[in-house]
């Protein structure tokens, strides 16, 4: 993460390859349940064995004594629609909730989020040499609709209707290597809803320009049908 | 520090299955490793099954090259042979070998051992000689291999060309995908079986990485080395390189090629992104600054690590490059775009699909559709007369398309290899309506106190 400061994720799932290092970033929309982006995977039926979710940390390299950490192996792999980049990862057991580990709502089925809500990110990622390395971190933005984020390209729609947009921000503060698949939180009745999932995107945490995420509340469907089954 | 094991080839959930067994072998309720010591000490044990269930073995005198045996899948059990019955090299003079090939270099059939014509020799056939059937054998210590007498008269005897392990599979590449049976190392020090962690620890627990095949203690490149290597049974030396020939062509076997997109995990990327996601410029691979690495281009030939270009030479999980920036070692290049591995589609639906009628019947990852009278009906779907047989349809109104049941159990359900008519689907967006959410989402912000 670009800027940003620490801060707390509950259900902010670090990913982690055989070597145990982390590679991408999640969220635990149920006790046994990862959304992630599909970037992050080499295939939809990759063989995933060796790779493990990691919860209730806020350190990237936690100790073996950390008291707060889950981490459980990751079972199996489900692609979202095909335009949808994201994934669902079933984990092998169930975690455990507690002050530190805690689900992440879904939004309605087909839900705008309306422009100017207040929104997070958060992850592990690079922080580009902006302090705080080792520790999850979080950034705030606010939403802005579509068609508003599609006037800040001149050449080509910025943004479809899978996907959703933050305001620009005067200072260089968003998602790096490292933090995508991750999620971005919204505030809303009180609760905090997975709206987006941070995708890859050229350059991290740019000055004045918006960032773009996959719009969550469109897959809602496939997600429950998945978790279901 | 060697174990008794090490002599074994392991063939995971499987049993070895005699035609005419009866039921006279004894279950042995003994650890494996005890199981492999009694079987070594036994002339006529050639390999034995292990029961993970009941933690026990029966030592058994056969190996799948006998008459009247077959390996059959049994999740209870491990067999381990014999290596010297079931490797189809050489090692050493090949005065241990005990496999099954009766013919000569030149083709021609071996005699019998047991037989003095047409050749008469001194050889007699005994359980420690291993000079059983026509098999080629080595029972002088010839150093150009295991030989035998022919059945042609005008032949006395000739070598059987059994090669040495060393040079039965040659490499390519860096040996990633050698599957050989050599375990020795280049200066013959015998190598850690994968499953032990004694006498040296490491991470390659081979459950861990099945796509390694880190079998038994054979030589291996699962960390992109230069050429395969083990752990060393020697305790003062923890790992070395292995000797084996190598191959005349150099290419990669096992991965997609492609410039405009990458598959997989991105080893056949050839194309020329040169900025990490975030657009740092990567580091040229036949440069060590700002960041010294090991995948020198000259030592790593298939790779395709040519100018700076994003590449995948060590299996991560896309392509990535030591970038430019002191302060970022290496970064992915996920910018490029992922090549499609959907399959090709079967016609096209309007709407969500709940009209579609067609007969596609494979998902996008081309797996077949199970039949819906099949199905355990895991989402309550009312039955309907379009739910004919394993056809692609939308009854429970999916807004992504018509989908079926799979017959692969890793994959439920899956959307099927059709598109929509109409080019890119609308998607209706729904704005704010009473929204209430149970538990979660809620968490505890705690004021950071600022101390001095």
């Amino acid at each position: 993460m670009v800027g940003g400061v620490p801060g707390n994720s509950p259900w902010t799932v670090s990913l982690r390859n055989r070597q145990g290092e982390h590679f991408c970033g999640g969220s635990l929309v149920k006790e046994d349940w990862v959304i992630s982006t599909r970037q992050c995977f080499s295939s939809c039926d990759a063989d995933l064995s060796g790779y493990r979710a990691m919860v209730g940390t806020l350190f990237t390299n936690p100790g073996p004594n950390d008291p707060d950490m889950q981490s459980v192996p990751i079972s199996g792999i489900r692609c979202g629609p095909s335009d949808s980049g994201l994934v669902m990862l079933k984990l092998e057991r169930p975690v455990t909730l507690n002050s530190r580990v805690a689900l992440i709502c879904l939004p309605p089925e087909r839900y705008i989020v309306p422009p100017e809500t207040k929104c997070e990110i958060a992850g592990w990622g690079d922080t580009q040499g902006t302090g705080h390395e080792g520790v999850l971190k979080v950034a705030h933005f606010y939403v802005m609709s579509n068609d508003e984020c599609n006037t800040y390209s001149k050449s080509r729609k910025l943004v479809l209707d899978n996907e959703i947009c933050t305001r620009p921000m005067p200072v260089e503060l968003g998602a790096c290597e490292g933090d995508y698949g991750g999620p971005l939180a919204c505030l809303t009745h009180d609760c905090w809803v997975l709206e987006g999932v941070i995708i890859p995107t050229r350059g991290c945490g740019k000055k004045n320009a918006p960032a773009v995420f996959t719009r969550v509340s469109i897959y809602v469907d496939w997600i429950s049908k998945v978790m279901k089954m | 520090q060697r174990s008794p094991l090490n002599d074994y080839q392991r063939s995971k959930a499987t049993e070895l299955v005699h035609l005419y067994e009866g039921d006279v072998k004894e279950e042995i309720k003994e650890d494996v490793h005890i199981c492999a010591k009694k079987c070594s000490e036994l002339l006529d044990c050639r390999s034995f099954d292990y029961n993970l269930r009941s933690r026990s073995c029966r030592l058994l005198p056969w190996t799948q090259a006998s008459a009247h045996v077959t390996l059959q899948k049994n999740i209870n059990y491990d067999v381990y042979q014999k290596k010297d019955y079931v490797r189809d090299c050489i090692m050493g003079d090949g005065v241990s070998y005990r496999g099954t090939v009766s013919r000569t270099r030149l083709g021609k059939t071996c005699q019998h051992w047991r037989l003095k014509f047409p050749h008469d020799h001194k050889y007699s056939p005994s359980n420690q000689n291993g000079l059983n059937e026509n098999y080629c054998r080595n029972p002088d210590r010839d150093p150009a291999g295991p030989w035998c007498y022919t059945t042609d008269k005008n032949v006395r005897h000739q070598m059987c060309g059994i090669k040495k392990c060393e040079e039965a599979i040659c490499l390519t590449c860096n040996g990633e995908d050698y599957r050989g049976s050599l375990d020795r190392t280049e200066t013959g020090r015998e190598c850690q079986r994968w499953d032990l962690q004694s006498p040296h620890r490491h991470p390659y627990n081979p459950e861990k990485y099945p796509d390694k095949h880190l079998d038994d203690n054979y030589c291996r490149n699962p960390d992109s080395s230069e050429r395969p290597w083990c752990y060393t049974t020697d305790p003062g030396t923890e790992r070395e390189y292995c000797s084996i020939a190598k191959c005349n062509k150099q290419r990669l076997h096992s991965v997609t090629v492609s410039s405009s997109c990458f598959s997989g995990k991105g080893e056949g990327y050839r194309g020329k992104a040169v900025l990490t996601t975030s657009g740092i410029p990567c580091q040229r691979w036949d440069s060590q600054t700002p960041h010294k690495h090991r995948f020198q281009p000259d030592k790593y030939p298939c790779k395709g690590l040519e100018e700076n270009y994003c590449r995948n030479p060590d299996g991560s999980e896309a392509p990535w490059c030591f970038t430019t920036d002191p302060k970022m070692r290496m970064a992915y290049c996920f910018q490029i775009r992922r090549c499609p591995d959907d399959v090709l589609d079967v016609g096209c639906f309007y709407g969500n699909g709940e009209t579609y009628t067609g007969t596609a019947n494979r998902t996008r990852k081309g797996i077949p559709c199970r039949h819906w009278s099949e199905t355990s009906n895991e989402l309550q779907i009312p039955s309907a007369d379009s739910l004919q047989e394993n056809y692609c349809r939308n009854p429970d109104g999916d807004s992504h398309g018509p989908w079926c049941y799979t017959k692969d159990p890793n994959t439920p359900f899956d959307y099927c290899a059709i598109k929509p008519c109409d080019g890119e689907s609308a998607v209706s967006l729904k704005e704010a309506e009473n929204i209430a959410f149970d538990s979660c989402g809620k968490r505890t912000d705690r004021e950071v106190k600022k101390g001095r």
